[in-house]
């Protein structure tokens, strides 16, 4: 029996919308510690890992571990089905082929019960080495969001450059070139707008647009964001999900020929 | 010109 209760349930809305125009389809891997996805999107460049803690939920049980292939078209069909104050509960059966989602309105006044098919996905997994990155950059979410959103019109890559003064983001194409730099922020009143970069060396490496803006869909998870780059390795974007966990969404980079 | 690498190049199926 597996069963996850979530008062905040638009938590797992905003999850289903940070990877459904990534991936199509996905495993849930259930276990007593938590549920986690890993899947890559179908060009093989970049991974989705989502990661929800078993004490992030208001009610956890998991007796067998469990895998739960989804379609994520549906399975975010079903959830637009429940209203953003809504608590949502996970349940299956060990060895069942269908998963339900129950939605309690916060009054227990509505309770909606959505049964949906499991799939027997068959997806490679990868092995992610411990990495020590040479660049932490955490910064506001939303200016995250908007400078890859602004770059996009110049170019369908964009250069991250890390160094001791700060980070700079440059686009270039048809119509000209962009650059956005951000310094390290010295004080701020809310230590979400912080821009924080933690650097052992320099590092400059070219991503996708196309791929960073599909990222910035996890945006409305958290107010900050952190990005880890280390020389000739794939990009780490990473959000926390409320207090339950965490998405990371790994991006391999451009090279020059 | 640059072109896109793939994840599989640098981490490992398992």
């Amino acid at each position: 029996m597996f069963e996850a209760r979530l008062v905040h349930g638009n938590l797992l809305k905003k999850v289903l919308d940070a990877i459904k125009d990534l991936l199509t389809e996905a495993s849930w891997d259930c276990a007593d510690s938590g549920i986690q996805l890993q899947a890559m999107d179908n060009s093989h460049v970049s991974l989705v890992s989502v990661n929800l803690r078993a004490e992030g939920f208001d009610k956890y049980r998991c007796d067998r571990n469990l895998i739960m292939g989804m379609d994520l078209t549906s399975m975010s069909k079903i959830l637009k089905c429940s209203a953003s104050d809504d608590i949502i509960t996970m349940k299956a059966q060990d060895n069942a082929d269908t998963v339900s989602f129950i939605f309690e309105s916060p009054s227990q006044e509505k309770v909606s019960d959505y049964q949906m098919k499991l799939m027997n996905l068959d997806q490679d997994h990868l092995g992610i080495p411990e990495t020590e990155y040479a660049c932490v950059i955490k910064m506001p979410s939303g200016e995250f969001a908007r400078i890859c959103r602004d770059l996009s019109n110049f170019g369908e890559n964009i250069v991250i450059a890390c160094s001791k003064e700060g980070v700079k983001f440059s686009a270039a194409g048809d119509i000209g070139t962009a650059n956005v730099k951000l310094a390290q922020t010295s004080s701020v009143d809310k230590e979400e707008d912080a821009v924080v970069i933690d650097m052992q060396e320099p590092v400059t490496l070219t991503f996708a647009c196309r791929y960073l803006n599909m990222f910035t869909k996890a945006t409305p998870l958290s107010p900050q964001v952190s990005l880890s780059m280390h020389p000739d390795v794939p990009l780490v974007v990473e959000y926390a999900i409320g207090e339950i966990g965490q998405i990371q969404y790994f991006l391999a980079p451009k090279i020059g020929d | 010109p640059t072109h896109q690498t793939s994840l599989t190049s640098y981490f490992k199926k398992i």
